[in-house]
């Protein structure tokens, strides 16, 4: 098994970055080798993962200057979890990519030689439709899409699909939705419920697994550690475990 | 009196235009008049307030085509509140301004003959370092920047201080940071403590005022609704009179 995800949603404060990490730290767990792309300049992901970015490599030497990939990948401290770390240099590769040949494919190219080496890989995503996404949507084999349970971010999904489709006719045919997840769900609130019942009936491939909104998954980040580290047996955590395991048993169904 | 403020933080999710809709219908409850600038192509702002967007009309016309911007100001359901409205077609303007002239300055000339014909104009801007937020910077006399009270957001600020200061050294001398708003505020747990205490030691001018975390600010925009409308007896309304009032105080401070 040999898949590329990318993990994006132009709405911001989603928990793109929360999924990414607490995903990947789950996939590594179960022994799969697994590989986190960090495509936002905020670099959330590369602090989350305690791990600090160089501005001279990573992905936007890759991307401009077509560096390989091999020399970024930084081990984190969770077994079976690597990182390409990112600095806010990368918000410079937005711009310098409008002007360059095959200005989408540049991720894809990078990442060709690196597919093999893991289990899984996967791209964070900035909280926008820009090139940076573009190039991680055409490299990438399928896409989740998380979305917090209130009216905003309900609102930018059909905005989001349609472009996902745009992508697939344009630059990446077998590009696939794998699923939508609901995250920061709080079930004591009717507009939680409402947004749920409403995205469950425009996409169906949404995840049975709802993360729930728990304290835990917004402290994690500050310790460097991912929840599985940080704490094991909160709900969130759990909620990720439970998450990659139906993500494993539809990846086994392609 | 008559003040522009951008509305920014390129954190995604952390109360941008929640704040730029509650605060601005807060302000003309005050009787002053009051424009909100939606300079977000995911156009939360409009929708939040029951407006819908025209794609040939609004910013997009005004930044690329230099169209008068009075003709796109519309009414809202609000008494003293105009919004320009927009649609998902200002994302191209983040991409055509990269190669046109004086393109940090497009939004100032656009709003230049408005300035006079309001007391406050508000622009929320989208959750990223592009051309849109630079010319929201560019055009502003001052800018408010809501932070959620949680690590990533608390990360992103030193960041986002330095974008100011170059933007004040190389295209608007006068611009003002006029406070920090820790926003979405839960004061049950350490972390929202601990982000106020870090954040109030690093950034003096934080507003004393705290918006609460508030379901009834998450459902107000499904009914297109600002929460003065929706809710006015909620926490989140009170908790943005408030803001009003001091940032008034602030104004007259000048
Ligand atoms: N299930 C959850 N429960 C509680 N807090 C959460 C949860 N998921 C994420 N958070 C917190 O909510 C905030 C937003 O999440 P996150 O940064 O992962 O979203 P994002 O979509 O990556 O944001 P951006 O658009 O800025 O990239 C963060 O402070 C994070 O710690
Ligand atoms: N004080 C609050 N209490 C509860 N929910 C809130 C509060 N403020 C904002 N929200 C909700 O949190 C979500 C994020 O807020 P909002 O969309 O205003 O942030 P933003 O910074 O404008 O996001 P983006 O980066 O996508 O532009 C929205 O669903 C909003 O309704
Ligand atoms: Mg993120
Ligand atoms: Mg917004």
């Amino acid at each position: 098994m040999s898949v590329c995800i990318a993990v994006t949603n132009q709405k911001g404060g989603v928990g793109k970055t929360t999924t990414t990490v607490s995903l990947g730290a789950s996939l590594a767990a179960r022994g799969l080798r697994v590989l986190i792309v960090d495509a936002d300049p905020q670099a959330n992901a590369t602090s989350a993962l305690g791990v600090k970015g160089r501005d001279e490599a990573g992905l936007y030497a890759a991307l401009i200057e077509e560096e390989p990939l091999e020399r970024s990948v930084e081990p984190t401290a969770t077994a079976n979890l690597w990182i390409v770390p990112t600095t806010p240099a990368l918000a410079g590769a937005e711009v310098e990519l409008v002007t360059v040949m095959a200005r989408e494919f540049r991720m894809k190219r990078a990442l060709e030689s690196l597919r093999t080496q893991y289990d899984v890989i996967l791209m964070d995503c900035p909280p926008s439709l820009g090139l940076l996404t573009v190039n991680a949507l055409a490299a990438a084999d399928e896409v989740i899409i998380p979305v917090q349970a209130e009216y905003f971010a309900l609102e930018g999904l059909g905005h989001l699909s349609r472009t996902v489709e745009m992508i697939r006719r344009n630059l990446n045919p077998q590009l696939a939705i794998r699923g939508v997840l609901l995250t920061m769900y709080d079930s004591r609130t009717n507009l939680a419920r409402e947004v749920e019942q409403e995205v469950r009936t425009h996409f169906p491939a949404t995840f049975r697994t709802v993360i729930p909104r728990s304290v835990r998954l917004a402290e994690a980040p500050s310790h460097g550690e991912p929840i599985t580290a940080y704490d094991p047996s909160s709900t969130g955590a759990k909620a990720y475990e439970e998450l990659a395991n139906e993500l494993i048993e539809r990846l086994r169904e392609r």
